[in-house]
């Protein structure tokens, strides 16, 4: 990875207020799958989108991509991936 | 158990006992390097008992035989794998060896004739696999967010790349895990973070360019050689808050520990090393006292390291007289004063922030030269909810554009004259980003007082020509000063003296023996006084008017003819009045009131030490079963659910047959399928499907009851479509995991999917999205059916379902 800019993946941390299902609505609306809520973030969202290509070096645009307009999420994150380093 | 009485005495059978130089003193031709004292606080009986530690790394080999005894499922998790075993993935390269080597440090079983001896050798031990995979800021949210409840220490030895010229730290959510962790996790009181302080094996960084280890809610653990000397990995930053010794140079000891595939090895090196031995002293410390906040672990941290042999140009002693150091924080860790200060500690005063934007007057910053930008602060004490009085961490929050970020050094003075650098030039950085709000933490400010002037210094030296008519410029900066409006010194001197009373170097010198010494006394004859005699003289009269000049006394004699004599009322503590020879005698050493000499007839005992109802006799350190009652300074029963409490009967450290911690509360043992209600004070009922719980709730299940498997967080009779039911290792019942992507039905890991999700196909096991693809030409598609690509999931998404179909 080194040597190069960000790595965009098909994981997005979106925050719907209004509970689980709501949020299961919102994924389906946009081709994603809710994988939960992370940890114990309230209101924070995992969704997985598997027809986004995994890994790319640009954030690919299409349907999903209006996951980010929709009046009921409040935040939504394309996840990439960070260079960690072992001490 | 292996007898503690001379340290040097202890063995244990574990083969690289002897290798543990920085532990014992045992290899008599080397030098002795146990600094960090953790025999001794072994000697105490703290090894860790019921504190549980995880490791976030690549995994960790929960069957290793030097985990295993110690391995807590509960305490583990696989992010990467979405599953519940944290087993690291084995490869050729052995890529994951990582975790296991860091938890074994922590918490690999003693005298077990394996490998080694872990720090905190009782502690319960898991890992958090999450970084064999690609790690996001959801992964590490996930990871420091697994169980806040259960887990009391989180041990991360990693971080952003260390090629001096990246600036990263925690992202949006972690940024929130941390806080959730510090607010809600441990009941409150705050999990835990340890963190290896920044190096990573390459030259020219700086620790503050690394968010994780310059967050104030992670303790940035730096190391040490053998000698003392900085290894040659090591980053200097003010955010280090101590270190522990680790690899050196190759004529150096180094750290032993547990490897991959059962193993053992040395050659673990770096700060990877260091944090899990603080968190393994840590888990001592909370042995110690379960009642210690995260800022009471920080604040332990900074009273009780400290430089020793440590070879540092930079040591210095701040206002508050800590010695700090970039490299070094506040020295070498040091176990047994840890867990002797945690018995006696008393919660810090809580904390308060204070913050302040500077006013700017001039903003550029030209090339070779620096700026100096002031701010004047009283810690606001104008608002009791912000007010600083005595600092602890502080934060600069700068803004600044700058076309070659490296060539950026940056200083802060406090007020006391104290000089932290926050940033040194980073020759490789020439990133064009400047710093957009990045926080510079330092703790060399720790115990200062706040109000007056604080500056930034930023000195802009160009390693490379740079074009002039780019001027860099400071936008904004802000101070944040963390820390309490009273003093936390108090609270430590208070403990202070009595750790100084408790800790007597020599009775004889404090108090000598009472008949010794008077029966060498003789009375000598006065002149002739005819004046009033004092009130306690007694029948013979006197030759003065003071107490001391009567002949003989009313009630009782003090003193000697050497240091003077007089009459009192009533003898002072420490003295019991003897009826028969009417004097003030000596009670036996420690007691304050007593009703003769010998060592049962205390009535009561001088600060520092406690009364003994069981013989009347005053000591320092409660019996078992007892515990010292500050107030009345006695040692006083432990609940009878207690076998063993802290400064009240019912704060228990450790309970009775038949009785389990709750916290610091001994509650009964609840039957399997009972979990202990502490409102109703009674074993109620988990819910039907699990077999222990914490609580009512279905989420509440820790087993799984017969007939039921474990999915996610609760315990189910089938497995939801999408799952399917496998072993768990380590667990009495089995897991439903996860069937591939898009798969509704599966017998198993892999491609075994037998029912796909609406808009999938079955194709050789494996869901294939079924999209018509209506531009894909005869061509393209043969291309795809000729190299078999629609075996692959990655090219499944070029309809090879449509290819197929055609035949």
């Amino acid at each position: 990875l080194s040597g190069r800019g960000d790595l965009y993946t098909n994981h997005w941390a979106v925050r719907i207020a209004g509970g689980a299902q709501q949020a299961d609505r919102i994924a389906a609306k946009y081709g994603f799958r809710n994988l939960g809520q992370i940890g114990s973030l309230e209101d924070q969202y995992h969704f997985h989108h598997s027809r986004v290509v995994r890994r790319t070096a640009f954030s690919l645009k299409g349907l999903h991509s209006f996951i980010h307009m929709d009046p009921k999420v409040d935040w939504a994150q394309q996840q990439v991936v960070k260079t960690r380093v072992k001490r | 158990h292996a007898s503690f009485s001379d340290p040097n005495a202890i063995h244990f059978n574990d083969p690289k006992w002897s290798n543990m130089w920085y532990i014992h003193c045992n290899n008599k031709n080397s030098r002795c390097r146990s600094e960090m004292n953790i025999l001794a606080a072994w000697q105490r009986g703290y090894t860790g008992k019921n504190v549980v530690v995880t490791i976030l790394d690549d995994g960790i080999e929960r069957n290793h035989p030097d985990l295993a005894q110690n391995y807590d499922p509960v305490a583990s998790y696989d992010v990467n794998g979405n599953d519940h075993d944290p087993t690291p993935r084995y490869d050729t390269r052995s890529e994951n060896i990582h975790g296991t080597r860091c938890a074994g440090e922590v918490a690999a079983a003693a005298n077990n004739s394996h490998c080694i001896v872990g720090i905190a050798y009782n502690a319960h031990i898991g890992g958090i696999r999450m970084l064999d995979g690609d790690v996001t800021d959801i992964v590490e949210a996930k990871s420091l967010g697994i169980r806040p409840d259960y887990i009391h220490i989180y041990s991360a030895s990693w971080g952003p790349k260390d090629d001096g010229k990246t600036v990263d730290g925690p992202g949006l959510l972690t940024k929130q895990a941390f806080e959730q962790g510090i607010r809600k996790g441990r009941k409150g009181l705050g999990s835990i973070f340890v963190w290896a302080s920044g190096n990573g094996g390459r030259q020219g960084d700086h620790c503050s360019c690394d968010g994780y280890t310059s967050s104030i809610y992670t303790i940035s653990i730096s190391s040490t050689t053998e000698n003392g000397n900085k290894p040659w990995y090591l980053e200097v930053c003010s955010s280090i808050m101590a270190t522990t010794y680790s690899s050196g140079e190759y004529n150096e000891r180094r750290i032993v520990t547990t490897d991959a595939r059962q193993r053992c090895t040395d050659a673990h090196t770096g700060t990877s090393v260091s944090a899990p031995i603080v968190a393994g002293i840590i888990a001592l410390a909370l042995e110690a006292n379960r009642l210690l906040t995260w800022r009471d672990v920080q604040h332990l941290v900074v009273k009780t390291s400290r430089p020793v042999h440590l070879k540092a140009e930079d040591w210095k002693t701040n206002a508050a007289g800590h010695r700090v150091s970039h490299h070094y924080g506040f020295g070498l860790v040091d176990a047994d004063a840890m867990v002797l200060e945690a018995t006696k500690w008393r919660t810090v005063p809580p904390q308060h922030t204070c913050s302040q934007i500077a006013e700017l007057h001039t903003r550029h910053i030209f090339a070779g030269q620096s700026l100096n930008s002031s701010l004047t602060t009283s810690g606001c004490s104008g608002d009791t909810e912000q007010h600083v009085g005595y600092l602890e961490h502080v934060v600069a929050k700068v803004l600044i554009v700058h076309p070659r970020r490296g060539d950026l050094e940056m200083n802060l003075i406090s007020p006391s004259g104290t000089r932290s650098q926050l940033l040194a030039k980073r020759v490789y950085d020439s990133s064009n980003e400047g710093f957009r709000n990045w926080e510079f933490m330092t703790v060399h400010f720790w115990g200062e007082r706040p109000e007056g002037m604080w500056t930034l210094e930023i000195i802009d030296s160009p390693s490379k020509l740079r074009n002039p008519e780019v001027l860099a410029n400071l936008k904004e900066w802000t101070i944040i000063l963390y820390g309490t409006s009273q003093n936390p010194q108090q609270h430590y001197s208070a403990q202070q003296s009595q750790s100084r009373m408790l800790v007597v170097p020599s009775p004889e010198l404090i108090l000598e023996e009472p008949e010794v010494q008077e029966e060498e006394e003789e009375e000598k004859e006065e002149e002739e006084y005819t004046g009033l005699c004092h009130s306690e003289c007694g029948d013979q009269g006197c030759d003065g008017p003071d107490a001391d000049h009567c002949l003989n006394c009313a009630h009782f004699s003090l003193g000697s003819l050497k240091s003077g004599r007089t009459c009192v009322s009533h003898c002072p503590p420490g003295h019991y009045g003897d009826i028969v020879s009417h004097r003030c005698k000596r009670c036996y050493k420690g007691c304050d009131q007593c009703v003769g000499r010998s060592a049962g007839d205390c009535l009561s005992c001088q600060r520092g030490l406690y009364l003994n109802t069981l013989n009347s006799s005053c000591i320092n350190t409660c019996p078992l079963g007892h515990f010292a009652d500050e107030d009345q300074r006695q040692c006083l029963k432990c609940h009878e659910t207690c076998t063993m409490c802290l400064r009240y009967a019912d704060r228990c450290t450790s309970c009775s047959e038949g009785y389990s911690l709750a916290g610091m509360t001994c509650v009964p043992e609840c039957t399997n399928g009972t979990f202990f209600h502490l409102e109703e004070m009674t074993c109620s009922p988990c819910h039907s499907s699990c077999r222990t719980c914490t609580g009512l709730g279905k989420e509440d299940c820790i087993q799984c009851a017969k007939g039921y498997l474990q999915q996610e967080w609760r315990c189910v009779q089938t497995c939801a479509s999408g799952y399917y039911a496998g072993e768990a290792a380590g667990l009495p019942h089995k897991i439903c995991h996860r069937c591939e992507d898009n798969c509704l039905c599966c017998s198993g890991p892999g491609p075994t999917c037998t029912k796909c999700k609406a808009g999938y196909s079955l194709i050789s096991r494996t869901c294939i999205v079924n999209a018509s693809c209506n531009n894909a030409d005869e061509v393209f598609c043969e291309m795809v059916k000729s190299n078999r690509l629609c075996e692959r999931t990655f090219y499944s998404q070029f309809c090879c379902r449509t290819c197929l179909m055609n035949g």
